[in-house]
């Protein structure tokens, strides 16, 4: 069986807000390292990757590996009933037809109990490859989503060139053009506002800027947001979802192709 | 203009 308590709800109930546009159906994949999902868009432009290492709960426990098949609609209606302090704590049997959720007040002096009826999801997994990326940028994940809606405000897509000169996101459309470019910098006072960029190898890619947006609803998630880009593979938008490292919500993003 | 890729040409099976 699964058992799997969160300190904080919040984390859960951002990750299915943060998600629940671009993917309907989907499994948690439970096993005893944690809890993971992939999924992509119906249009398979987009691929959605979470993992919640075993070290995310305390306690977790979990004997087998069990999908649980999951509308994130009804997931939300769910998790709607948790304040973000809330205690949560999922359990689901070997082979389940409803996932349990429990959510206590920090005082516990309230506790709340729903069941979610699972669906059975055939879905494919794809192998993300081990990349090494030819430039990588972390910056503040309010800033990143300013970016990408200021220039979707103009364009459908937005062209990323990373090189000595900083990170140059460009976009043009019928009313005009625009661009902002971002530079390696460090705040002594406040180190979330860093901007660090890591290059190998100049790159410029061009993406559709609705998915971009799209990821952006996760920058609530945490206050940096690591961006990874190489030549012709897919765009890498990063969230880490706890201080233990291998928790994290990433998007991957196909490049628009070809002129 | 440019055409949107797909992520399965990126990514295959396990």
């Amino acid at each position: 069986m699964l058992e799997a308590r969160l300190d904080q709800a919040e984390i859960l109930k951002k990750v299915v807000d943060a998600i629940k546009d671009l993917v309907q159906d989907c499994n948690f994949d439970c096993n005893d390292s944690g809890i993971a999902l992939q999924a992509m868009d119906n249009s398979h432009v987009a691929l959605v990757s979470m993992n919640l290492q075993a070290d995310s709960f305390a306690p977790y426990r979990c004997d087998r590996n069990i999908a649980l098949g999951v509308n994130l609609t009804s997931l939300t209606k769910v998790l709607r009933a948790a304040q973000n302090t809330d205690i949560l704590t999922l359990r689901a049997l070997d082979a389940p037809d409803s996932l349990n959720l429990v959510f206590e007040s920090q005082d516990k002096d309230r506790i709340s109990e729903y069941d979610l009826k699972l669906m059975d999801i055939d879905q494919e997994h794809l192998g993300i490859p081990e990349t090494e990326y030819a430039a990588t940028i972390k910056m503040p994940s309010v800033e990143f989503r300013r970016i990408c809606t200021d220039l979707m405000a103009l364009s459908e897509s937005v062209t990323i060139e990373a090189s000595k000169d900083g990170i140059k996101f460009t976009c043009s459309g019928d009313i005009g053009n625009g661009s902002v470019t971002l530079r390696q910098h460090t705040n002594v006072e406040n180190e979330k506002e860093n901007i660090e960029i890591e290059l190998s190898e100049p790159v410029a890619l061009t993406f559709s800027l609705k998915y971009l947006v799209n990821f952006c609803k996760a920058a609530g998630l945490s206050n940096t947001v690591t961006i990874c880009l190489s030549n012709e593979v897919p765009l890498l938008v990063s969230y880490a979802l706890t201080s233990k490292a291998g928790s994290n919500l990433r998007f991957y993003l196909a490049p628009k192709i070809g002129d | 203009p440019k055409q949107q890729g797909s992520i399965t040409s990126f990514f295959g099976a396990p």
